[in-house]
């Protein structure tokens, strides 16, 4: 299960 | 994306464009730290290198590669453009980029989620843009004339991550997120870093008086 964790923010 | 987060975006936006503005329409740099700027391309450079691997969204595609043309641009009008390197401040911008690089890389090196190439530089830039700030803090507490310009810039830049705190709680709650230490305690770092600078920014603006920093 590989979350984008916080990578969607700047 | 919440209110928080497109605030903090904007916010951060809204600074860079400010010291563009106040480079080109002056042509002074006087006040702003080199060390600072090109610790944010470094920060850029090691956090934006999903760029070309992961997709999330137009919005964030585009953000980056304007923070990263930007940051960039910023750099080279302070190194080489002949007349905007003549203002710089170099004898009062001392720090040494080195002190926060090297440990900010060590504690990346020891302290991340997981052992990947691009998870360490991420963890990294986060790190090491929490103290990034640093430099230009340390210019400003010597120079005796800062400008308007230069007091709303550091303001701004120090606002967005502030707002990007609210927006992880607002997330956590709403996105069943889990604890994220490593960019929450970093973000809460680098908030925490500008407290002083934001009691005197606000008393200044609220006073009508110049900002001045006390030694």
């Amino acid at each position: 299960n590989v979350e984008p964790e916080l990578h969607d923010e700047l | 994306m919440n209110a928080f987060r497109l605030a903090g975006d904007m916010t951060h936006l809204l600074s860079i464009i400010l010291l563009l503005l106040k480079i080109r329409a002056t042509k002074s740099c006087a006040g702003i730290s080199l060390k600072t700027q090109e610790l944010y391309v470094i920060v850029f450079m090691s956090r934006y290198l999903d760029l070309f691997r992961t997709y999330y969204s137009l919005y964030n595609s585009l953000m980056k590669i304007i923070f990263l043309g930007t940051s960039m641009c910023i750099v080279w009008y302070m190194r080489s453009h002949k007349v905007v390197r003549q203002t710089y401040n170099n004898d009062e911008d001392t720090f040494r980029h080195f002190f926060l690089v090297l440990p900010c890389f060590v504690l990346a090196l020891l302290v991340h989620r997981n052992f990947t190439f691009i998870e360490i530089l991420w963890t990294f830039s986060l790190y090491l843009e929490s103290v990034a700030i640093l430099p230009q803090l340390v210019l400003l507490q010597k120079s005796s004339n800062i400008d308007n310009l230069t007091g709303t810039y550091v303001f701004l830049l120090g606002a967005y991550r502030g707002l990007y705190l609210f927006n992880w709680v607002y997330r956590f709650f709403t996105e069943n997120h889990r604890v994220r230490w490593i960019p929450w305690l970093s973000g809460l770092i680098q908030t925490a870093i500008y407290t002083d600078f934001f009691y005197y920014y606000i008393r200044s603006w609220k006073n009508r008086e110049k900002l001045k920093l006390p030694a």
